[in-house]
């Protein structure tokens, strides 16, 4: 009955609500699930019961707090090269929609990962080296003038999948209207001969960039039940 | 030849009950990428007096039981509710396609007590 319809669909929305969604999810276009999310989803299903250590306010696998895990997939595109010094390989903007993030959601870990399309890249000489750097950005894509790297790493090799945690850059509050957006450089290092092509040695071939962000929802902020 | 053993009664006191939740049976199946449904229990039974040890009493239902039996019509038995419960993992599609996995506590009752 009507009656019945509508006290179910406010039992339905009540559930919701209390499980920290707005709406019932209709996904348009489901993506496959992260790797990293399925093997921590496993882990914790194959526990034996009862497990009364288990904590639900609290992500085992990195050690932080926290009872929500995310992968944002990167949405930003790939950004003319200059060549300010050195050989530039790969300019491109990351840009993670975090809008979806609830009011009163505490980060606790992020985590960015880069992969690349081979199993790893030498660099073409030896004693020559990849730099990798990460800059806050403005959401058009501009590096902030005067603003240092988030991240600066060298590389003799590059791997197939390359893990940079950013939980303190954005904790310091680098992630306005709840996105966060970044330029991604990698360079040949400065002074090299040999073609540009060479000395990139294939790390222009980037796969994807993805953002897990780890949050320590409502429920887990108050004060500890029992 | 054994003697026939006598038909299995349904313990009436206050314990946990089977309750498998299909997410399907609710309508959430679309969005709801694992588990598929869990056991998640729930609580039925007696809590009669005197209160046994087993059931998980606290000393306020001891005493309820007590003032129940002198008086059955103004005081009520305690009730049979989960004492203890323990966390899953849900793995799912956010409003933005997003996969999340969240953990959610008191999602399984594990035992049940008299309060």
């Amino acid at each position: 009955s009507p009656v019945l319809a509508t006290g179910l669909s406010w039992q339905e929305s009540s559930l919701l609500k209390s499980l920290g969604l707005s709406a019932k999810p209709s996904p348009r276009s489901p993506v496959p699930v992260p790797p990293v999310l399925w093997r921590i989803f496993q882990r914790r299903k194959e526990l034996p019961r009862p497990h009364q250590e288990l904590d639900s306010c609290r992500v085992e696998e990195f050690n932080v707090p926290g009872n929500i895990v995310r992968v944002f997939a990167d949405q930003g595109r790939f950004l003319p090269e200059e060549q300010p010094q050195g050989w530039l390989c790969l300019r491109k903007l990351l840009f993670f929609n975090l809008s979806v993030l609830e009011e009163g959601e505490r980060l606790t870990m992020a985590q960015l990962e880069l992969r690349f399309q081979h199993n790893s890249y030498h660099s073409p000489r030896p004693g020559q080296v990849l730099e990798l750097r990460l800059y806050p950005a403005s959401p058009r894509g501009q590096p902030q003038p005067g603003r240092r790297p988030l991240v600066e790493r060298s590389f003799v090799q590059l791997h197939k999948s390359l893990l940079f945690k950013l939980s303190a850059a954005l904790k310091d509050g680098k992630m306005p209207g709840r996105n966060l957006t970044l330029v991604l450089e990698i360079s040949a290092s400065s002074g090299a001969s040999g073609s540009p092509r060479s000395l990139c040695a294939g790390s222009d071939a980037l796969e994807a960039a993805s953002l897990l962000v780890v949050t320590l929802g409502r429920q887990c902020r108050g004060p500890r039940r029992r | 030849r054994s003697p026939p053993s006598p038909p299995v009664t349904p313990s009436p006191l206050c314990k946990p009950r089977r309750l498998y939740i299909s997410f399907s049976d609710v309508g959430w199946e679309n969005w709801i990428i694992a588990p598929q449904g869990y056991l998640a229990n729930y609580c039925r039974g007696d809590c009669p007096f005197p209160l046994a040890a087993e059931l998980n009493s606290t000393n306020h239902a001891v005493l309820q039981t007590m003032v129940h039996s002198l008086d059955p019509q103004g005081t009520p038995q305690p009730c049979c509710v989960p004492v203890r419960l323990s966390p899953i993992s849900i793995l799912y599609y956010d409003n933005s396609d997003n996969v999340v996995l969240r953990h959610y506590e008191d999602m399984v009752v594990d035992e049940c007590g008299c309060r």
